[in-house]
């Protein structure tokens, strides 16, 4: 479902440039659990940003389900993103001004879905995730790991087929991770393919495969 | 060092509160190395910022080498923080405008330093956590890794005498958090005071005592 061809990611810096992802193929198939780990700066980040279509790779082919994204527009690339993909980011992006049942109804919004039933949807991610008490706090009246279980949450509440989670249990203890993970496992389960980038090795074991990437390579 | 006498938090929030921490007393030694664990939510964070003065508590008592906090003014309380306390949030707090070596000579601005004396300071501590490369990266132009480890050179570069680490290497790779660790345990070494929160339990392991908080109690 995500075929990587000879990828590679350079980020210009002035004089010198950074060339954060060379030549990286890879192929995901659906339904599969991959894991990718690697040390911080070696490129996890920028590779699922292009996976998400957040960004465009400065060479090398990517097909999406059957697409060629570099053929795609901007506005077909939001859309294929909107439907198909639920994004983690590791910085959480939570919108400042909606509070934690408003952040999580955003990809329901742009589904088209009634108000009721963005409430009630919302409302029972958020209640799985252990914050049915947090739904009308702010972003910046939450805890970190509870801001990222919110990030989770949305990410998770229209049942994309593909998810890309980027570290996210770096800020949840021990038991509240598994619980997280265990909702992973249900939609692997559901056929769903799930990319998790994570720095803990119990994590990323978890998964049916583990990438290491080193400097923009995969070892 | 730091003395807590039935010291409580509570965040109004509308007709509900929340309350963060329920009469914690506690106190540490000086050069002592605590750590500090618990459930997400279970008011790490809270208490964290009330010990390095960015909040006040609601009720209780918080003598600070010998100081009692209730009775300095805000401006006094700025002065005692920037001189004694290093501060690493969890979410790193950088500031978006200033490049990683200007962000982390932040504190010797506020100490009087000359521009050539902060340059050489920020750089080698800098070197030290890994970010030779990224000096001129402004945050949003870093790895979240990165962005932490910045945030931790600005934590220690004027040599504080405690230093507050909340949640420091959950961006980490193993190698490099371990790292991290190691220059905690160099600056105990110097007799400085750390405390450090942490869902980790074998960073957490590495400290002097272990204290666990589960709904703002210490159990
Ligand atoms: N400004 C605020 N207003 C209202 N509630 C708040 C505020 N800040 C924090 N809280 C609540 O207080 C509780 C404790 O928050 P705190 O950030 O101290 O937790 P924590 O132990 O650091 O959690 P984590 O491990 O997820 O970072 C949380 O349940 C949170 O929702
Ligand atoms: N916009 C940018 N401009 C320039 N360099 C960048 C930019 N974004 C990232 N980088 C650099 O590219 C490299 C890879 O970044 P990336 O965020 O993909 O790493 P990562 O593996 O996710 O790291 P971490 O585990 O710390 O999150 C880093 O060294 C970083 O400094
Ligand atoms: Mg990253
Ligand atoms: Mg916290």
């Amino acid at each position: 479902v995500i075929q990587f061809d000879k990828i590679s990611k350079v980020y210009p810096m002035g004089e010198k440039s950074v060339e954060a992802l060379q030549e990286i193929s890879l192929e995901v198939e659906e339904g599969e659990f991959l894991s990718i780990m690697g040390p911080s700066g070696s490129g996890k980040s920028t590779l699922m940003n292009i996976i998400g279509c957040l960004t465009r790779p400065t060479s090398g082919q990517y097909i999406l389900e059957g697409l060629d994204i570099s053929r795609l527009s901007s506005d077909e690339l939001a859309k294929v993103r909107n439907k198909k993909v639920g994004f983690i980011f590791q910085a959480f992006n939570l919108l400042p001004r909606m509070d934690a049942l408003e952040n999580v109804a955003l990809p329901l919004v742009y589904a088209g879905c009634t108000s009721k039933r963005q409430r009630e949807l919302s409302g029972e991610i958020l209640t799985s995730v252990g914050l049915a008490d947090r739904m009308n706090h702010h972003p910046n009246k939450l805890s970190g790991g509870e801001q990222q279980r919110v990030a989770i949450a949305r990410a998770l509440v229209n049942n994309p087929s593909i998810i890309l989670a980027d570290e996210p249990t770096g800020n949840l203890d021990t038991k509240t991770g598994e619980e997280i993970m265990r909702i992973f496992k249900d939609m692997r389960q559901q056929g769903k393919t799930i990319i998790l980038v994570t720095h803990d090795q119990s994590k990323a074991e978890l998964a049916d495969r583990i990438v290491y990437l080193r400097d923009g390579r995969i070892l």
